[in-house]
């Protein structure tokens, strides 16, 4: 079957790379944060430090969420809160050498997954988009 | 090959049906919206009527987008904001009898499909993991 040979192939063709991925700063504000979010319009970008390494996700979710209050939105606490007191970390990564097979498994459950060399440097993201047009070009051979 | 024909059966049996759908009505606030949203971690949900007529999807970039000030986010105009102004519309839908090739082609570009009859009444979603495990089995048949 044509299907299976592409599972093997490596998912470097298919990475967007980092410099067009929105990202921002560890060190930058949860307001600073939202305001990239708002304006790319993305739901979920990573967050770097200054030397391009990979330290977690963030959302609009987990901002809204770090002050939310009993029954409403606490937001005059939005500039207190740091990036790096709400990102997520605890997630699945690629490795740049990694095949289709892995990223197919893992974007099962999240909508892109972050690519990260052995030294810990953001390289980019693989997107269920891209992994979706790949399938249905393999479907049809 | 086995998997073209998986591509000609209906959606129907793959949908998440409505009552498992977070979803905020048409009148709600943009805060009750921004809540939910939230509460359930989902990027984005369906807006209903009261007789759960399709009307167009929310998500907290939209919200926030609409709030924004030169630099900073005007949140004391919330609770003025309601789900029917800021709610994207224009957006792909299902009806319950599609086939897969049609909610392939259309999940390239969507996190997931609102599936609505032919009276314009909600009766689920279906998500882009449905479809990644979809195409996972196919590949090894
Ligand atoms: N500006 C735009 N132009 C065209 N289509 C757009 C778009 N923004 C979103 N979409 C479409 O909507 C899907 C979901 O976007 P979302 O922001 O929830 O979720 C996105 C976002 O969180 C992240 N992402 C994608 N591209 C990014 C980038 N250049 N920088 C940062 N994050 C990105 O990866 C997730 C999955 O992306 P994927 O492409 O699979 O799926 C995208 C894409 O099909
Ligand atoms: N509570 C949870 N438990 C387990 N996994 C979870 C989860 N919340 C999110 N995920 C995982 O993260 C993916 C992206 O979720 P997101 O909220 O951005 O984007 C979601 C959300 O906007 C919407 N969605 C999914 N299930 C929903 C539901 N029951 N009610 C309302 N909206 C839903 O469809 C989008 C795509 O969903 P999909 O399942 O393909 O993809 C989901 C799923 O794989």
């Amino acid at each position: 079957l044509p299907n299976r040979d592409f599972l093997e192939a490596q998912i470097e063709d298919f990475v967007i790379s980092s410099e067009k991925v929105a990202h921002v700063q560890v060190g930058n504000s949860a307001e600073h944060a939202l305001l990239v979010l708002t304006k790319t319009g993305y739901s979920a970008i990573p967050v770097l430090d200054m030397k391009y390494h990979f330290c977690g996700l963030i959302n609009a979710q987990r901002i809204t969420d770090a002050i939310l209050g009993l029954d409403h939105i606490e937001y005059e606490r939005l500039p207190d809160l740091r990036v790096e007191d709400i990102m997520e970390t605890d997630l699945p990564l690629l490795k740049p050498d990694d095949r289709f097979q892995k990223a197919l498994d893992l974007l099962i459950d999240q909508n892109f997954l972050c690519v990260v060399d052995h030294e810990g440097m953001f390289t980019g993201i693989l997107t269920r988009r891209v992994m979706l047009k790949q399938l249905k070009k393999r479907i049809y051979q």
